[in-house]
């Protein structure tokens, strides 16, 4: 099974949302995949 | 006669070693195939769609009704002291750690009550961090980015499948111009949303994913994907990502291939087919969807928000248009709160 998520966040260079992972990473629920 | 009666002594005994024969020889060869997929994937070629055989071949399987007997098969109850030998051997088969698992394995009547385990307290720490998103489930990351103009996500190099497609077309998107945001306050957009006439507002422009803030006191806004696929042995349950309103359901009733690493590679629109499960909502950046999809051995997908939601549903009972069905949760343009690492919903086996 998979999930997609969808999402809206600052785009602005100064204010970009960032992730934290990348294709390939093992992730738990719970982790952060990236911050605002 | 005598003879004729007895029939030929070695149908039996080469038939069975024909066909183990046959087996071993497809299995090493799809062990070779992934091998050389291994490899090309190490030394950083990225593999293009190909659709083959098996993939066609997928297409005319019932696999609505495979999926729903292996839903039959794995909630078999098993016996007490067989319990812990059968989760074990799953466990062992697809990775699962079993130092995680909430109750002692004897208490899982069957493999599938065993596969929507929950987890001892702790095992999951939320992030804490106001300002980060968490993983919805436990997985591996499959793509991750920002939705340029488009709007479209790689499924696997050379093909993508657009975000409408995958949501709905009649997904909500903030469309208010920096003006419209500035000038409302957060009530005053409330109201707007509640609002049937307004809710073009809230239509979708995946045209132009990024909204242009006409001030230059807020950030423009852009849209950002993540997709996670969940293995055989992975913790199952799915968890807010973040605190927000989760305004409406979307279920498509969908196909149920399979959704494994090789399927991406040959089977064209895959997450667009599958039977899936939406929830779009706002959270504190606006705009946010999660969708769940399914494959043929998790085929139906539980919302503990909406209890009474079935899929996986046998084909006659299945309505025939493509369009999915929707509920707006109550109160409309309030819907229901969920906060970060709150539990959503779990995928069921079959």
């Amino acid at each position: 099974s998979t999930v997609v998520l969808v999402f809206q966040a600052p785009a602005l260079s100064s204010s970009e949302f960032r992730f934290g992972v990348e294709k390939g990473d093992k992730i738990r629920m719970g982790e952060a995949l990236g911050r605002l | 006669s005598s003879s004729g009666s007895k029939g030929n002594p070695f149908l039996v005994p080469g038939a069975t070693v024909a066909t183990i024969f046959m087996l071993g020889a497809l299995h090493a060869r799809r062990m070779y195939s992934d091998k050389k997929i291994e490899e090309a994937r190490e030394s950083g070629i990225e593999l293009e769609l190909q659709p083959d055989v098996k993939a066609k071949f997928l297409r005319m399987l019932p696999l609505r009704s495979i999926s729903r007997f292996w839903g039959v098969l794995s909630g078999t109850e098993l016996p007490v002291w067989l319990r812990p030998y059968a989760h074990r051997a799953w466990a062992r088969a697809f990775h699962s750690n079993l130092e995680e698992v909430a109750l002692p394995l004897d208490q899982y009547a069957s493999v599938k009550d065993f596969f929507v385990r929950s987890l001892k307290e702790g095992c999951r720490p939320i992030d804490s961090d106001p300002y980060s998103l968490i993983s919805p489930v436990d997985g591996t990351i499959v793509r991750v980015g920002e939705l340029k103009e488009g709007v479209m996500i790689e499924q696997v190099k050379g093909f993508s499948y657009s975000v409408s497609s995958l949501l709905g077309a009649g997904s909500f998107l903030p469309l208010m111009a920096a003006k419209d945001i500035h000038e409302q306050d957060t009530s005053q957009q409330e109201n707007n949303i509640r609002d049937e006439s307004t809710k073009s507002w809230w239509r979708v422009s995946l045209a132009s994913p990024k909204l242009r803030e006409s001030s230059s006191s807020r950030p423009m806004k852009g849209l950002f994907y993540c997709v996670i696929y969940l293995r055989p042995g992975d913790y199952h349950r799915i968890h807010s990502p973040v605190d927000w309103n989760v305004l409406l359901r979307r279920h498509f009733t969908g196909r149920l291939y399979p959704v494994n690493e090789r399927a991406t590679r040959t089977i064209k629109n895959l997450y667009v087919e599958n039977e899936r499960v939406v929830l779009e909502g706002k959270w504190q950046e606006g705009y946010i969807a999660m969708a769940a999809v399914g494959a043929t051995n998790i085929g139906s997908i539980e919302l503990f928000i909406e209890p009474d939601l079935r899929t996986n549903q046998p084909r006659k009972k299945l309505v025939q248009s493509e369009a999915p069905e929707e509920r707006v949760y109550e109160p409309q343009g309030t819907g229901v709160l969920l906060k970060k690492g709150d539990e959503v919903g779990v995928f069921n086996m079959g």
